[in-house]
């Protein structure tokens, strides 16, 4: 996601914290958060670019191999070759392992930055929850293929991280973040309530389940990103308004799952 | 969830 997108699922995570888990967070905050997960969500695409953190770039996505419409965790993950985990589920695995580590007990050999770990971690489950960070790896998860939204020339993957949720603050929010934080946490509420219970819960009681969250990603890319968005195509209300209600549902369900 | 399931633990070890 973008900007508003990173801070929208981590000001819905915040608001589902338990008191442990917010003292704990507190405590692992940078000073510049001032308390506020969601003001430092977003850090992770910052340093993205920076060379101490080359690495991390990988973590923020899956490359599916083109038109396969599901993921498989070996297949689109495991570079077996360097025996790394280089994608966005591996990223979550480990940064959910480290804190749990940490939470388990103070082991010395293993000095983890946490709040690194805490950051990342809170940027990944939302990055996995955008259908397009589990794209095809052919078009870059939609970067190559060029769009007009509305009038405005871009492309496919940034119209996902970035314009739906722009052009629906315009048009329904008021160009107000909060209120539109709002909706969707009463949309939780009131529609998805049946829902929470399942969306929050992994098999064999496990932690996180990113494996899941990116199935759920890939299938939503298949079925609404890519359809209807061919390279030069102009997309406008048909499009907006039948895949608002997918970003934000994937949105709640990132914040639901990161809390 | 997530966080709540990594903090929650050290609970559960203090009461156990």
């Amino acid at each position: 996601w973008g900007k508003e997108g990173h801070y929208v699922t981590c000001k819905i995570a915040q608001g589902y914290l338990s008191e442990d888990a917010l003292f704990a967070v507190k405590q692992l905050l940078p000073d510049s958060a001032e308390g506020d997960l969601a003001a430092v969500c977003s850090w992770a695409d910052e340093v993205r670019f920076n060379y101490h953190y080359r690495w991390s770039s990988a973590l923020h996505y899956v490359d599916t191999p083109d038109f396969k419409c599901n993921y498989e965790y070996c297949r689109d993950c495991h570079d077996s070759s360097k025996h790394k985990h280089r994608c966005v589920t591996g990223g979550i695995y480990n940064y959910t392992m480290q804190l749990k580590t940490a939470e388990a007990g103070p082991s010395s050999e293993l000095n983890y930055n946490l709040t690194e770990a805490l950051l990342f971690l809170s940027h990944f489950v939302g990055d996995v929850h955008q259908p397009l960070h589990v794209g095809f790896l052919g078009d870059l998860g939609g970067n190559s293929i060029t769009v007009r939204w509305y009038r405005r020339k871009t492309n496919l993957h940034h119209v996902w991280d970035t314009m739906i949720i722009q052009s629906a603050l315009k048009t329904f929010y008021d160009s107000n973040l909060s209120i539109m934080i709002q909706a969707i946490q009463r949309n939780i509420t009131d529609n998805w309530s049946n829902d929470v219970s399942i969306w929050e819960h992994c098999a064999h009681n496990s932690t996180a389940c990113p494996d899941r969250y990116a199935s759920e990603s890939i299938s939503l890319a298949c079925k609404f990103a890519y359809k209807n968005a061919t390279p030069g195509s102009t997309l406008e209300d048909g499009y907006f308004l039948s895949r608002l209600p997918i970003v934000e549902k994937r949105l709640a369900q990132g914040g639901v799952r990161l809390a | 969830a997530i966080l709540n399931h990594i903090f929650a633990s050290k609970t559960r070890i203090a009461q156990a």
